[in-house]
């Protein structure tokens, strides 16, 4: 099993071998990784060993078998279905941003409790009720829940959702969901703390 | 220097301290600050022996010293001034999150391009026209700058920021800001592929 820091790096180089590869190149250096993800060479290297990456000297490695091999460790290598709870300021940020699908993550439907926002269309997707959950989760075939509902509501939403089956929520309220599927917390003051510290950082 | 990933950790311990004390408690063991955050005990005592926290045995660590150490450690031991530059969707979301102003970082000034936007008061911030950015840093002794705006108009926003002395940025734009202070950028798809990697994992 890969350690989380490990699988943070690993999302990281993803990201960077599919830009290489859209501005046309076809190969990497370990270097060209680490320079511009402010790792170490050594690291590189040693991360993609764990996956049976050998990058030829001189050369470096090929780019479109490294982006498959990094989607397979990551279990990206196929598409989810997500849906978002609550159509509010964070919700419609998230509905809106086109990268989601192209990374694998489809939003395929919102729900929300506000029965003013339940029928509207907002950037390309139809407000549901939050009373249509279950059924939502068991048809669409849906593995990923958003919460993005107060924090009051949170707990509750999120245990619903457990309930129904799904596999795995990305939580951005404010408090522990205590659920029985993973659950990874967003916190952005957390980024910031990061950015605190780096400034603090010398050099 | 503390490594990066210890930084995540720090910023997880003072988080679990201080919702600990807000809820009366006076003292916590390493082992209760390792089973509500996924950590080893042992990476606990090794992190917290590094700040030259010793928790007493019997008794643990006690919360109010170890929340000043640990916001020392993370350079948020002050209050620091932040400008939103874009008053869209993930501004909006930003600029109401109360959370920020509680964990140091208070939101001064929102900007934005769209003259139809500035002079309107949007939760509680008054939008001002991007062509302030310069006074607004200076006057409003602005740190910290959080790039909101669509990838095409983040590189150029953010090297104003820097020129004008801004410390630090958090980018929320899916590129790369090439400027000489530092970045955090936010990437909520890496959080989704780390959940689906969380997924996957046996256990
Ligand atoms: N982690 C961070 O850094 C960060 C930043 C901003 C906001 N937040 C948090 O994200 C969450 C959402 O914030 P926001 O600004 O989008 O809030 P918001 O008030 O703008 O939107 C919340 C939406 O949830 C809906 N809702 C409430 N209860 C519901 C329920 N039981 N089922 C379905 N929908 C329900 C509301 O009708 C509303 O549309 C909050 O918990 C907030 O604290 C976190
Ligand atoms: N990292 C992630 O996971 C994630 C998620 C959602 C959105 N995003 C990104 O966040 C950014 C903002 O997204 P959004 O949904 O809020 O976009 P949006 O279109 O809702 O808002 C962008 C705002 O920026 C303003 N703007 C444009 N150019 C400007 C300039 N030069 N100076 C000042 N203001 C300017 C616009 O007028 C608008 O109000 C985008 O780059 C988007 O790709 C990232």
């Amino acid at each position: 099993s890969i350690p989380r820091p490990t699988v943070r790096r690993l999302s990281l180089y993803l990201r960077e071998a599919e830009s290489l590869l859209q501005a046309g190149h076809r190969t990497v250096s370990s270097s060209g990784l680490a320079t511009s993800l402010a790792v170490t060479d050594a690291q590189v290297r040693r991360d993609l060993g764990h996956l049976g990456q050998k990058g030829r000297a001189g050369i470096g490695y090929r780019l479109a078998p490294l982006i498959t091999r990094l989607r397979r460790a990551l279990a990206v290598d196929r598409s989810r279905n997500v849906l978002i709870v609550g159509a509010g300021r964070i919700g419609r940020a998230l509905m809106a941003y086109p990268r989601f699908d192209q990374r694998g993550f489809r939003i395929v439907a919102v729900v929300d409790a506000d029965t003013s926002l339940v029928g509207r269309a907002i950037d390309g997707h139809v407000v549901q009720s939050v009373d249509q959950i279950e059924t939502i989760v068991v048809d669409g075939d849906i593995e990923i829940g958003i919460v993005a509902v107060p924090e009051a509501d949170a707990r509750a939403v999120a245990q619903r959702l457990a309930a129904c089956g799904i596999s795995g929520l990305l939580n951005f309220a404010p408090c522990r969901l205590n659920v029985d599927v993973p659950v990874i917390d967003v916190d952005l003051s957390s980024s910031l703390e990061e950015l605190a510290w780096a400034m603090a950082e010398p050099g």
